[in-house]
């Protein structure tokens, strides 16, 4: 645990030194320290001024896309491997606790078992799920499974995408196309687009949502397995100079691994 | 001879005779700024530094660079030195020989034996996959889809005991006479004990000639703390390193190398089963500087 009474340069350092580990990256660490050094006076407790800056950042509001749209369609993005699937196990459990009625969309038609992956937890949690099995077309499957939620009166629509890594353009088109296809049964679909973002991810963390906010306009950032050692600290850098709030961050491999995001508890959580 | 009088001369006009702390400082925060940038962790980053100044200060510029060159010229050579220099074959001595592919969850495992997998079946061997998942949610489905792609046997046994399954995949392999066994295990946490106890059960039922560690390219900071729990309890015998067909600059690979030692023998490029390459030092070196 971090404890300081004043602010000096060894101070400044372990301070530097913490944030750099936690793969907040040298920029973002850099306005922070300048940040502390100019709002820190003798008496304060640097540690508290910290947190406040931490949390400054991470605080930033957003729409509520699910109390106003019926279906609610939301799509889950990222690179390969960073639980995205098993995010919307957790997902549709919470909404069908809710007592909401929830439609899995099975849009990775590439990876081997991916729509066996979903399936289980289509079973585990009562959601339904609309697939059309391996090397089906991802678009034909989201249209299929909105018009479904659409004419059978269901609440939300969650489409699970195969891992794709960014710089690769003709799978970051697909996706576009998979949005395209949605539109025409839903124009406003989909409500809210999370990239899924494992919290050991390092620099390259800023550089996917870039790439992934310029292809399908991201609302929300999910972050993973924080379960673990890595503290997730290039959230701030993503937040930051996108604009684009942590919705959920996932705790574990379990069906309840998932809580809303709270920006002290991330902050305390860092700097432990 | 006229080659040392040249040089002479060219130390004078450019009077920077030796490398000093001061004209090296400009490289030597780049050097340290393009690392961070790349994912090596902070605390490797200040050792390799100060190991490269206390190399480097005082000695003669040569005089075809600046001190400043002359210094990122010795840590490009640093870094393809701790990345390995030369390409680290599987050592495969018993028979059968046993391959156990572990790691942090969704790095790629299950992937990366499929492509061991065919890649030592096209050299001639006659592999066996053990699907030793039984956790993850299709996992066994996964591990068997994949291998209809390198057309090599999954040995499954009770889907249920990973204990069990091993013990029963050594007796499958006699009976086959497979002379390759890959055992694909859950994704988990160093910091789970009870799965990290399994693990360690598994090796020592198996006996196995590697145990390879598999790690996202794209891993920051943190990869020194798994890297190092997984190499204390299981004794790693190498290193994956997939996704290297993104954009990360894969400066996890410099930090793992620094810490264990061990060497990187597979780097994944595709996810398509041929997508297992050998592990080129040298042209690590420069994506990770930058
Ligand atoms: N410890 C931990 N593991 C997680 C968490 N979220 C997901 N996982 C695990 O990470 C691995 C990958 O999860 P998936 O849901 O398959 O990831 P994905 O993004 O859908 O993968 P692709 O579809 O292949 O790109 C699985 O072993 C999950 O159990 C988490 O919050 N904590
Ligand atoms: N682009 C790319 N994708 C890869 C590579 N290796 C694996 N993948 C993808 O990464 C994702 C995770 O791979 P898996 O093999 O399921 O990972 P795992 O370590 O077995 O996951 P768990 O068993 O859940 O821990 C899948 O989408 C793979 O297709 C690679 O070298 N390049
Ligand atoms: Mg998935
Ligand atoms: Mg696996």
């Amino acid at each position: 645990i971090l404890k300081f009474d004043k602010l000096n340069d060894d101070t400044l350092e372990e301070i530097e030194e913490l944030l750099i580990l936690s793969d907040m990256g040298i920029d973002t660490v850099e306005e922070v320290i300048s940040k502390l050094r100019e709002r820190c006076n003798g008496k304060d407790d640097p540690i508290e001024v910290l947190k406040e800056i931490l949390k400054e950042i991470l605080v930033i509001s957003y729409e509520d896309k699910e109390k106003n749209n019926k279906p609610y369609v939301l799509s889950i993005v990222g690179v390969n491997g960073t639980g995205k699937t098993t995010t919307i196990g957790k997902l549709s459990n919470k909404e069908v606790k809710e007592g909401k009625s929830v439609v899995l969309a099975a849009c990775d038609t590439f990876r081997a078992a991916a729509v066996d992956q979903l399936k289980i937890w289509s079973d585990r949690t009562g959601a339904s799920i609309i697939s059309q099995g391996q090397d089906a077309d991802p678009a034909a499957v989201a249209f299929d499974a909105v018009s479904h939620a659409k004419s059978k009166n269901k609440d939300v629509v969650i489409i699970d995408t195969a891992g794709r890594l960014h710089t690769k353009s003709n799978l970051m088109e697909e996706l576009k196309k998979i949005n395209r296809v949605i539109k025409k049964g839903i124009p406003e679909a989909p409500h809210d687009t999370w990239l899924v973002l494992d919290s050991t991810t390092g620099q390259n963390g800023l550089i996917q949502a870039k790439k992934f906010k310029e292809t399908v306009d991201l609302t929300g950032i999910i972050l993973t397995k924080l379960d673990g050692t890595a503290k997730g600290g290039i959230a701030f850098a993503i937040v930051k100079e996108l604009e684009i709030p942590v919705r959920y961050i996932g705790l574990g491999e379990g069906v309840d691994d998932l809580k809303e995001f709270n920006a002290e508890d991330f902050v305390n959580a860092l700097i432990s | 001879s006229i080659q040392n009088k040249l040089n002479r001369a060219f130390k004078v006009l450019s009077g920077k005779g030796r490398i000093s702390e001061n004209n090296v400082k400009d490289a030597v925060k780049q050097v340290k700024l393009s690392l961070l940038e790349a994912d090596v962790n902070y605390k490797v980053v200040k050792e390799f530094i100060n190991d490269i100044k206390t190399e480097v200060l005082g000695e003669k510029v040569l005089s075809s660079f600046s001190p400043d060159q002359q210094f990122i010229k010795i840590v490009n050579e640093e870094l393809i030195k701790i990345l390995g220099e030369k390409k680290v074959d599987l050592s495969l001595q018993n028979r059968p020989a046993k391959i156990m592919v572990v790691g942090l969850q969704g790095s790629g495992k299950t992937t990366s034996c499929a492509k061991l997998a065919y890649l030592l079946k096209k050299n001639g061997k006659n592999p066996l996959l053990v699907a030793a998942d039984v956790y993850r949610p299709a996992a066994i489905d996964q591990l068997i889809q994949i291998s209809k792609k390198a057309d090599v046997p999954v040995f499954t046994g009770d889907k249920k005991n990973p204990i069990k399954i091993v013990e029963g995949a050594l007796k499958e392999a006699v009976k086959n006479i497979n002379d390759v066994i890959i055992f694909d295990t859950a994704g988990r946490l160093h910091v789970d004990e009870k799965m990290m106890d399994e693990l360690k059960k598994i090796a020592k039922i198996t006996k196995p000639d590697e145990i390879l560690m598999v790690i996202d390219a794209m891993t920051g900071q943190d990869a020194v703390n798994s890297a190092k729990k997984f190499n204390e309890l299981l004794e790693l015998s190498g290193f994956i390193v997939t996704k290297l067909d993104g954009d990360a600059r894969g400066g996890v690979i410099l930090s793992i190398r620094y810490i264990t030692e061990k060497p990187v023998k597979f780097v994944g490029l595709s996810e398509k089963i041929d997508g297992l390459e050998a592990f080129y030092p040298d042209r690590m070196a420069g994506r990770i500087l930058g």
